[in-house]
């Protein structure tokens, strides 16, 4: 029953294939794993606890999986091309990082070989570079307005450092130049000294 | 404006409106956020003190007089739709939680579909006009998440017709719901129903918690704030411990379920509808995660371009921080993310709107697969935006660890989600328990739909690694 995969990096809708291959093979792990719970004579309940970690793991791929599906389906609704073409990049960027964080799941289930893992680190290296030029942009997409944001390092105009002496200025401590903790404590300690 | 900021979106491959665009759902919702933005932004009511530099008294303070402006502008301009509202709500309070948020956000939503019609007269409106201040009692200090744990009870009384709710242990006493400390005069309290001798488990009751023209608590009512958290200081979640509090039956929401008025109980169709508020709430998290990321990718990228040290070739002017591959690798796999939980937010608010919309029809067929695709989604997009929140923060080095960078109350504002409207690991289980129950179907031989239909394969999948 066996069934060969060739998993073609760049391609989408191969990578959602994977996803969802190993989905499929963790759940039916967590599965199986309360299925043997149940054969050592383990209650229900028993098998579910000693299972939980098997659980977690295949919710957490099931999840994987729909977000990747979902930021893949929705690239067939984009029809500008340049906006596509940004998107797909930042989508393979996803899926492809998220191989790298789980490469563990991936080979142990015998969905991609060690080589593919190779080649998938050495892909990200290249989709990073691609995306350098849009960082920027991509952010302003999510048109934040400032008063919103309210971050002086992520300001639109990018002048941070004079807004920072700025914000800084404002501190509740600079309202006078001398504290009173100065008056209180310091001054006669230095008197005792 | 820096001239390095200005030459990066001089450098940019496509028109960032149009990928706005995307992002609201079309141009017209992008010009009418705009609109409502702006509505706020330029309105001298809204000013505030910078929230860095008050205690949390005078934040609380100042969140609930803008709230306060906010349901009178919001009439003033008649905005009525929830995603106005919403966008409305989140220029007045940028992203930060405020003490209407669970009226708004719970108590309203819940009303709406769990109240009968002789109930949405009674309590709706009134709510909806703001006489009425709710929130959604449901976690007690000893039990959260686990809801069958909860301790609280109703106990019905035919002879008077009244409901009796108690708080029987200190573990029982409600803790957490914001709002209930100092601003809610109702709240809508979930208790194990007891009636005719036999627990029926966990129903909706609306409890009436404070005096509505001097806002003292009620008899047998002991409310107060919880005190200092992470973070939230705008909001005064609070506890509340009922003493024989007596509520007449008709304040049971009965939309569902039901009393009758001789103790009799009705089964709802679906025991899941009890929680259709938090189902909701957890599909609207998703698009908080998204939000949340997005905001501090936004910060993190921006401050990493026009930032420069150290040096990549000796004698170089110092590069800019986002030239660094190890920055990249930080941020862009973020920035990625955050893309990829908005399209899975729009796609979860539209498939809670639809099913929502099947259920007024008498059909629950898909609540399930909602309820488990909400859980698990809630769970995986909050753990990875709150990791990735502080590797924005880090990213920036020292001065991300500054309160002027954002971060720090992002981080603190968004971080209960991982452990609020069902902690993560226990939503995790609850997904899990679907998947598994679907597995087992699946290998029975019946025919899933939906997005478990994978599973139909999975018996007859097995896949072996082949060289590329």
């Amino acid at each position: 029953a066996a069934r060969p995969t060739v998993v073609d990096i760049n391609d989408l809708a191969s990578l959602v294939e994977v996803y969802k291959l190993r989905a499929a093979i963790l759940v039916e792990l967590a599965a199986k794993s309360i299925q043997q719970e149940l054969q050592r004579r383990k209650s229900q309940e028993d098998a579910w606890n000693n299972s939980a970690i098997d659980l977690v793991r295949a919710s957490d791929a099931h999840c994987h999986y729909v977000v990747v599906k979902l930021f893949t389906d929705k690239l067939g609704e984009i029809g500008d091309t340049a906006v596509h073409s940004v998107l797909s990049t930042l989508a393979l960027l996803y899926a492809l990082h998220g191989i790298t964080q789980n490469s563990g799941d991936f080979l142990q289930a015998g969905l991609l070989s060690v080589p593919q893992v190779l080649l998938i680190s050495v892909r990200i290296k290249e989709l990073l570079a691609q995306l350098r030029p849009n960082a920027v942009v991509l952010v302003d997409a999510f048109d934040f307005h400032d008063k919103k944001l309210n971050s002086v390092l992520g300001r639109y105009d990018g002048n941070v450092y004079e807004n920072l002496f700025d914000w800084a200025r404002r501190s509740p401590l600079n309202s006078t130049e001398v504290h009173d903790s100065f008056h209180k404590y310091l001054k006669p300690l230095r008197s005792k000294l | 404006m820096n001239p390095d900021i200005i030459k990066e979106r001089q450098n940019a491959t496509f028109d960032v409106e149009k990928l706005t665009n995307i992002l609201d759902g079309g141009p017209e919702k992008t010009k009418r956020r705009r609109e409502i933005e702006a509505l706020v932004l330029s309105d001298p009511d809204f000013k505030e003190e910078d929230p860095n530099f008050l205690s949390r008294s005078e934040r609380y303070d100042q969140a609930v007089r803008k709230s306060a402006q906010m349901i009178l502008k919001l009439r003033e301009y008649g905005i009525a739709d929830p995603e106005e509202i919403y966008c409305y709500k989140t220029s007045v309070h940028p992203d930060r939680p405020e003490p209407l948020d669970l009226h708004l956000g719970m108590f309203l939503p819940t009303l709406l579909n769990q109240s009968t019609p002789e109930q949405m007269d009674r309590f709706f409106m009134p709510a909806w006009n703001l006489e009425i201040i709710g929130t959604y009692a449901q976690t007690e200090m000893g039990h959260g998440t686990h809801l069958r744990g909860l301790e609280t009870t109703a106990t019905y009384d035919p002879a008077t017709q009244e409901f009796v709710l108690n708080s029987p242990t200190v573990s029982s006493i409600k803790w957490w719901p914001g709002g209930l400390g100092k601003t809610s005069n109702h709240a809508i309290v979930l208790a194990q129903l007891y009636t005719q001798g036999n627990c029926h488990g966990l129903h909706a009751f609306i409890v009436p918690i404070r005096d509505m023209s001097t806002h003292e608590p009620l008899p047998g009512i002991v409310v107060g704030d919880i005190g200092p958290k992470f973070g939230f200081n705008e909001v005064d979640n609070g506890f509340l411990k009922l003493e024989n509090v007596r509520i007449p039956r008709e304040n049971m929401l009965m939309k569902y379920a039901k009393v009758e008025p001789d103790g009799t109980y009705v089964k709802p169709p679906s025991a899941k509808l009890t929680y259709g508020t938090m189902v909701f709430i957890r599909s609207i998290i998703v698009g908080e995660s998204a939000r949340a990321l997005a905001k501090s990718c936004t910060i993190a990228i921006r401050y990493s371009a026009v930032r420069h040290q150290s040096e990549i070739r000796p004698g170089e002017p110092e590069p800019q921080i986002l030239d660094y591959q190890t920055q990249q690798y930080k941020l862009f796999p973020l920035l990625a993310m955050a893309y990829a939980f908005t399209f899975v937010g729009q796609y979860m608010k539209q498939t809670y709107h639809r099913i929502s919309g099947d259920i007024n029809q008498g059909d629950f067929s898909e609540l399930p697969e909602l309820h488990a695709l909400s859980a698990g989604l809630k769970a995986f997009t909050t753990w990875a935006t709150n990791a990735a929140i502080e590797v924005c923060r880090m990213s920036c080095g020292g001065h991300g660890y500054s309160r002027s960078s954002a971060l720090p109350d992002i981080y603190v504002e968004f971080t209960p989600t991982c452990t609020y409207e069902g902690e993560n690991t226990v939503m995790m289980l609850q997904t899990a328990r679907y998947l598994v129950k679907s597995y087992r179907q699946a290998k029975d031989g019946q025919q899933l739909s939906g997005i478990v239909s994978y599973l139909n394969e999975a018996e007859h999948r097995r896949v072996q690694p082949q060289p590329v």
